[in-house]
């Protein structure tokens, strides 16, 4: 099972749509795929169709080790695809786990018992740096990193970069970067072009070549609890998406 | 002087750009006004138009109390606003207060060296409910809410209202809700407009009857470092905000 956390500390910037879009294409595609819902605010547990407040069980209590991981993952609705759901129970985590040993390593020791039951696995990730996405960067082999096209967006990467190089140095060296999704862009938009062209000068390659437009499509779908690729398969965010899922795959399979 | 934060832990809702712009407004109306960083990626501080690689001393120094709150607040370029900068140093305050006693409380003693030379301070705070927000809150007299007009934003509400409710109970039993401010709505969207309805019908008269429409001058204003005001006066987004700013004074002043 190859390991992915879509994490970026800036707010709002589109980790919870690439993951349930992301995750679901890959379903599609054949790959049996998990994904784990690591955000206290539960986004991509009510993005895949639960609901989570009627979620007993969540990814809280097997990082506390009260339960198996294997024991929570739940079939959503579409192809191939399986879940770990967050609720409100994870808002304690990081206080309860910051005086427990080896607080950093709870996620990865929780995989273990998933480890060969899945192709990929995904992990959306809180708007911060903080233990759960330490747990996060610390369980993945890749990191992917959605970028809003935005001024302040651009601010907050070098952050980003220097927590992913401590992970590396010093809870996990497989850790690298899978790439950098460019999100909500307008191509009307000045700024938008020019944040997507000092992106891709810093990163180079790293940069995905298809990128996500702003699209209505994609910001109703979460309230019908439906993926993209079933709310409107044929809008321009759902043909963005499965683009970046197949160049996802192409990169997880050849790196 | 009276305290507000300004809080959601849905990211990318416009905190930020509202901390910045309703600042703004109210030192141009001529209320002396302090606006406090409280997020490590710093983006109110740039917002405003300061260099926060430049920063020596931030809010980080004055919570862990290495130094007084007073002698890092800044004049920033505009009438009447004075600025308490964040920098990268934010990020390790959490896992450092925890151990700390009376951790929730080090904004609230930091602020007393300030109490008297403000008519107004905004807190600016991260996208989380984590111990930096709970020192925001503990602190405030008020809190203001940003609520994007989208689907999931209307989720994490009812989080947010039960750490408010625990903080009055266990922290500070003087906070209470300034109101609910709709923010980077598009008329032409059913989503959006369903979210405004259902958010009014719950709220009530807390909700700000000033609407923040999306608006691309607000999303350029702070790659000028400027405010709304200053850079593009006569926009939709400025007046939007010029207007909540009076009817957050009438509140200010006449709850
Ligand atoms: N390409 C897009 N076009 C239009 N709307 C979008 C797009 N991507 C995301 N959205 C909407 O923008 C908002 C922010 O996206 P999302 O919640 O996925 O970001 P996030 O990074 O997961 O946020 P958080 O930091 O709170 O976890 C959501 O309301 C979502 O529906
Ligand atoms: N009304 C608006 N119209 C258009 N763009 C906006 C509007 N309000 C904010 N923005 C832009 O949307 C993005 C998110 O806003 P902002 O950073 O203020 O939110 P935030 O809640 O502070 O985010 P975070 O959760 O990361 O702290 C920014 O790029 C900002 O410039
Ligand atoms: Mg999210
Ligand atoms: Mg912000």
């Amino acid at each position: 099972m190859k390991i992915c956390s879509i994490s970026n500390q800036k707010g709002g910037v589109g980790k919870t749509t690439s993951s349930v879009n992301i995750a679901t294409y890959l379903g599609k595609m054949g790959y049996k795929t998990l994904l784990i819902d690591l955000d206290p605010q539960g986004n991509a547990s009510s993005g895949i169709g639960l609901n989570k407040y009627r979620i007993d069980k969540s990814i809280y209590h097997a990082l506390i080790g009260e339960i198996d991981l294997v024991d929570i993952v739940r079939k959503s609705d579409y192809e191939n695809l399986f879940v770990v759901p967050s609720n409100r129970d994870l808002i304690g985590a990081e206080v309860e786990l910051m005086q427990a040993y080896s607080r950093e390593t709870k996620l990865l020791s929780a995989l273990n018992s998933v480890q060969n039951d899945f192709d990929f696995c995904f992990i959306d990730c809180p708007p911060s740096l903080n233990l759960l996405t330490v747990n996060a960067l610390t369980a993945s082999d890749y990191i992917l990193i959605p970028v809003q096209t935005e001024y302040y967006a651009l601010e907050g990467i070098s952050e980003l970069l220097n927590t992913v190089q401590l992970v590396r140095e010093n809870l996990n060296k497989n850790l690298s970067i899978l790439g950098i999704v460019l999100t909500m862009f307008d191509s009307r938009n000045n700024l938008a072009n020019q944040v997507v062209d000092e992106v891709r000068s810093y990163f180079k390659d790293k940069v995905f070549s298809s990128i996500i437009p702003r699209n209505v499509k994609l910001s109703e779908s979460p309230s019908h609890g439906e993926p993209i690729l079933v709310y409107d398969s044929k809008s321009r965010g759902a043909e963005a998406y499965e683009k970046l899922s197949e160049e996802i795959v192409a990169r997880l399979n050849g790196v």
